[in-house]
């Protein structure tokens, strides 16, 4: 139930109808900036419990 | 009335209400380990003179009702008084006897307070049951017993307090992991992982996190008596075990713009169970005091 609700939730803020579809070399050779990673961090921190991350 | 675009409105005072207040100590009576369930304000009518409930009727034979408000009186820090009106109902002069008003929320707004030592201050306005100059003066002759001896301490204002003791009624935190989650379980958060890199919709779209610590909230809560409720408040269903306390989840995803793919922060709001509780549906939903 919840990964629907996450699948919903995601689809419904980024305005689309469906999950894209994206190549994994696409994906891999992307580098996350600093700006969106310090971000992700300090949402992060603000949550009560932080999720267990790794290294991507 | 500085206003250059609005008109001045000039108002007439008709109210001449007649207000008491009601002090209620609080101390040790709402202990943390009980959860307010109903709080009912009774007060008593004393009959109204017959000579003057006769002379009433003469000049208004078709009006014999006042309005009776109650409303919770927070007192602040800098010892200014705010009021919020909690409950409303039609009182007949030719009535006697035991009025009852729902306090819950005047109760939910002091305990909101956090200041278990205050007392509970309620205001009890009589007025017209309609504000205008025709209408009777009914709420002239609606009075309520005091504290007063001449009253009889029998007949005292009272406030009924319905609880629930939470070690029977409420959750019990976390799932025992090594016992297996039956109906006879008391409602409790179970630890779970949600692995997102296990999911085909989420491949090369989600980038963090891989996966997250959430609960979900399992077991079955001890119902109440509810013909011990004063007010009967519709819709109201049993006690279940559900998620009272969430948390946000962030997101990293990737996009694509054009023939770039770019990355960006989402933020899914509620998306984490942080706490499970036995809570009655149909409940009235209690206010949140504002600053």
């Amino acid at each position: 139930k919840i990964e629907e609700k996450i699948q919903e939730s995601l689809l419904r803020q980024l305005h689309l109808t469906a999950a894209p579809v994206l190549a994994k070399t696409e994906v891999d050779n992307l580098v996350i900036p600093d700006h969106v990673r310090t971000k992700y961090i300090s949402l992060m921190k603000h949550t009560s419990e932080a999720p267990f991350s790794r290294e991507k | 009335r500085h206003s250059q675009t609005i008109a001045e409105i000039m108002g007439r005072f008709f109210s001449d209400a007649f207000n008491q207040l009601l002090v209620f100590s609080m101390k040790d009576r709402l202990p943390p380990t009980k959860e307010l369930i109903q709080a009912v304000l009774r007060l008593f009518k004393k009959p109204s003179p017959q000579g003057e409930i006769k002379r009433h009727h003469k000049m208004f034979p078709f009006n014999s009702y006042a309005s009776v408000t109650i409303s919770w009186v927070q007192i602040r820090e800098n010892n200014t008084n705010r009021t919020f009106v909690i409950d409303s109902r039609r009182v007949s002069i030719h009535e006697t006897g035991w009025i009852t008003f729902d306090v819950t929320q005047a109760v939910n707004y002091w305990q909101q307070q956090g200041e278990m030592a205050k007392p509970l201050v309620l205001e009890v306005s009589i007025h017209r049951e309609n504000i205008s100059p025709l209408f009777s003066n009914a709420h002239k002759l609606v009075y309520f017993s005091s504290q007063n001896p001449a009253d009889g301490k029998l007949y005292a204002p009272q406030l009924e307090l319905q609880t629930l003791d939470m070690k029977e009624y409420g959750a019990q935190g976390n799932c025992n992991p090594d016992i297996p989650v039956t109906e006879a379980t008391r409602c409790c958060r179970r630890e779970t992982y949600v692995n997102l890199q296990g999911l085909k919709w989420a491949e090369n779209w989600i980038l963090d996190p891989p996966g997250f610590k959430t609960y979900d909230c399992v077991g079955s809560c001890q119902q109440p008596k509810k013909e011990h409720l004063n007010f009967k408040w519709p819709f109201l269903s049993g006690r279940q075990c559900i998620a009272t306390d969430t948390a946000s989840l962030p997101l990293i995803v990737a996009h694509k713009e054009g023939d770039k793919t770019l990355t960006k922060v989402v933020i899914l709001h509620n998306m984490k169970v942080t706490k499970c509780s036995c809570t009655t549906e149909g409940m009235p939903v209690m206010k949140k005091l504002k600053p």
